[in-house]
């Protein structure tokens, strides 16, 4: 499943 | 979220603060590198584009408006404000930072998790950050008494991304197939080039004495 690689991150 | 990344993103928002108390309080600017705060204003900027787009949570909009707002204020202060701006040492502060922005922007270009302009520019962010810290430390080399704001600010923005890969070591271990190549040498390349600054900063602190950079 491709979740999308969301940057999370700041 | 983890204790390692909050405690450093509350490191970061310390340091934006300490530096927004010393310009906005006491109207200096003294000891602070221009250069520098533009290079994070760029940073925010190109790593932040998708504040409109990818809402996370409340907590990430907030901090990405606050560091935005701040970077660009602090770099408009610096320039433009009457009183601050006489307290910016031009002749001082000379460190080509064009010169950190091609590179960084090529090397974008070559390495990314994916070939998009949104993936471009925030490795673009990510090595530029490494590296924005420069032209401050090469300002504080050449300063003569590094007031305890300036000394506080630079501790802070360093300690903050010590603080972070504890938190990327604690991602690796506890989430599944957690691998940021690009963040953890980024990362990791900044941290380092705090630390001669770090032994400086703790040394004044253990002995009681002035900070002072060897030049």
């Amino acid at each position: 499943n491709s979740t999308k690689d969301v940057k999370d991150e700041l | 979220m983890n204790i390692f990344r909050l405690a450093g993103d509350m490191t970061h928002l310390a340091s934006v603060l300490v530096l927004l108390l010393k310009i906005h309080t006491i109207k200096s600017c003294a000891g602070i590198s221009l250069k520098t705060q533009e290079l994070y204003a760029l940073v925010f900027a190109t790593r932040y584009l998708d504040i409109f787009t990818d809402f996370i949570s409340l907590y990430n909009t907030t901090m990405k408006l606050i560091f935005l707002g701040s970077s660009f204020s602090i770099v408009w202060y610096i320039r433009n404000h009457k009183i601050v701006s006489r307290s910016y040492d031009k002749s001082q502060d000379t460190f080509r930072h064009y010169f950190l922005i091609i590179p960084c922007l090529l090397l974008a270009l070559l390495v990314n998790e994916k070939f998009t302009f949104k993936e471009v520019m925030w490795a673009f962010s990510i090595y530029l950050e490494a590296v924005a810290i420069l032209p401050q430390l090469v300002l504080l080399q050449r300063t003569r008494n590094i007031d305890n704001l300036t000394g506080q600010y630079v501790f802070l923005l360093g300690a903050y991304r010590a603080l972070y890969i504890l938190n990327w070591i604690y991602r690796y271990f506890t989430e599944t197939h957690y691998v940021h190549w690009i963040t953890w040498v980024s990362g990791l390349v900044q941290t380092l080039l705090y630390a001669d600054f770090f032994y400086y900063y703790f040394e004044s602190w253990k002995n009681n004495k002035k900070l002072q950079l060897p030049a």
